[in-house]
């Protein structure tokens, strides 16, 4: 999911 | 992860706490700005969406779940239980100004538009200049109370924190996230003028004091 990897912080 | 940004949310986690401690052990939000809580919270509330639709891990999921749960305190604790002592006279920035603004950015400049991007753009947009009601507070009546400028620094220091992170990140995984950076710049420099009354007075004992 290219969400994920885009927004792993906080 | 690496010790950037885990200083990082330590020191957002360290903001939130000393905040909460201050407010419960003196019973008054004396000089905290209600309005940059309430922007705060909305940042969360907006950012923290995806808790329902993508997991990171587990510590994600629990710092995000902590920082939700203690800015709906804090407003609990300024709106309602310590009510009598908010000092709303000084807390009189326009937070209109701020939304609106981040909001038509969000909708022009993000990575996609879809609803959960637009809400996380808008928050990153928003978190840069939530602490503007405050930092006017603390203009308004010239002096910060020292407990109020430790939650000042250490969450200042959070964003100054995470560029550093990023720019790990960006030399070790060359990710990078251009909204996060810029947003996150513009977070820090509005910190610098605090930062610099911080180090030159409130480290060596005095009281947050602007010049008249």
């Amino acid at each position: 999911d290219v969400r994920d990897e885009l927004h792993d912080e906080l | 992860m690496n010790i950037f940004r885990l200083t990082g949310d330590l020191a957002h986690l360290i903001a939130i706490i000393i905040l909460l401690h201050k407010i419960w052990k003196s019973r008054s939000c004396a000089g905290i700005s209600g309005k940059s809580q309430v922007l705060f919270a909305l940042v969360y509330t907006t950012r923290y969406l995806d808790l329902v639709t993508s997991y990171v891990s587990i510590y994600n999921t629990f710092m995000k779940f902590v920082f939700l749960a203690t800015s709906y305190a804090t407003i609990y604790l300024i709106y309602v239980k310590f009510k009598a002592t908010y000092d709303h006279n000084h807390d009189t920035f326009r937070i209109e100004f701020l939304i609106l603004p981040s909001l038509a950015l969000a909708l022009l400049i993000n990575h996609y538009f879809n609803f959960l991007e637009v809400l996380w753009t808008f928050s990153i947009y928003l978190e840069s200049v939530a602490i503007l009601p405050q930092l006017f507070m603390v203009s308004k009546t010239g002096e910060a109370e020292s407990i109020t400028s430790h939650y000042l620094f250490a969450l200042g220091s959070y964003r100054a924190l995470y560029i550093l992170n990023w720019i790990y990140r960006y030399a070790t995984e060359g990710h990078y996230d251009l909204i996060a950076i810029v947003a996150g710049v513009v977070q820090t420099v509005l910190y610098c003028d605090f930062f610099y009354l911080y180090i030159t007075k409130v480290l060596k004992g005095k009281k947050l004091q602007l010049p008249a």
